[in-house]
């Protein structure tokens, strides 16, 4: 564990509690893709599988059971509990484009040719495009609450932060994670558009609006 | 350089 792996998962943290304390305050899941929100869960409980298999840390066990719990709980309050609220016309990116070739890549391209590293592979590379339908939908509507910009700037800090935990891990520990280290840099830069905006607007108490 | 068995990342 280093700094930033520390400050990494606390803004992953972060962000899945803002997403849900936003929803429960207002009573809204308005401007959330849904879609993105199902990848996640289904991020999760590919990747979690080994709680059952190894114990690594009270930390480690922890973390993944709030992780797959979270999301979870985030998937149910959306098309649940505030299902009238979700805004499913702008949702409309179509996840099978990403799940289909994630999943034959993850066959394809993992360390090793078993269940669970294959489940634990399509769960990383599914996990840096699982953000799309999100930034679709934004697109689409041409704005996000501010309080959305936080838990999306939190969220895609988390990946980039693991960037600097990887480079840190290679130079000190002889760590290197090829697949974790393609696909996280992949999903940090889908996010830099988004970043340059949260700096350019939100931090400077404006709201996000894209033009027409 | 290696993968490591179990993995500690989250």
């Amino acid at each position: 564990m280093n700094i930033f792996r520390l400050i990494g998962d606390m803004s992953h943290l972060l962000a899945i509690i803002l997403l849900l304390l936003k929803m429960w305050k207002t009573r809204s899941c308005a401007g959330i893709s849904g879609k993105s929100q199902i990848l996640f869960a289904l991020v999760f409980a590919s990747r979690y599988l080994d709680l059952f298999t190894s114990f690594v840390s009270v930390y480690n066990s922890v973390m993944k059971i709030f992780f797959i719990s979270t999301s979870l709980l985030t998937v149910y309050l959306m098309y649940f509990k505030f299902r009238a609220t979700y805004d499913s016309n702008h949702d409309t990116f179509r996840v099978e484009f990403l799940v289909i070739p994630v999943g034959g890549l993850a066959f394809l391209v993992n360390h090793e040719f078993s269940p669970l590293e294959i489940l634990w592979t399509f769960s990383i590379y599914l996990e840096s495009v699982a953000i799309l339908p999100q930034l679709f939908m934004m697109s689409k509507t041409g704005e996000a609450e501010t309080i959305t910009s936080h838990y999306l700037f939190a969220l895609g800090s988390y990946r980039a932060l693991y960037i600097l935990n990887w480079v840190y891990r290679y130079y000190f520990e002889g760590f290197f994670d090829l697949i974790a280290v393609v696909a996280g840099c992949v999903q940090t830069i889908l996010y830099c558009d988004f970043f340059y905006l949260y700096i350019t607007k939100v931090l400077k108490g404006k709201r996000i609006t894209l033009p027409a | 350089l290696g993968y490591p068995e179990t993995k500690d990342e989250l």
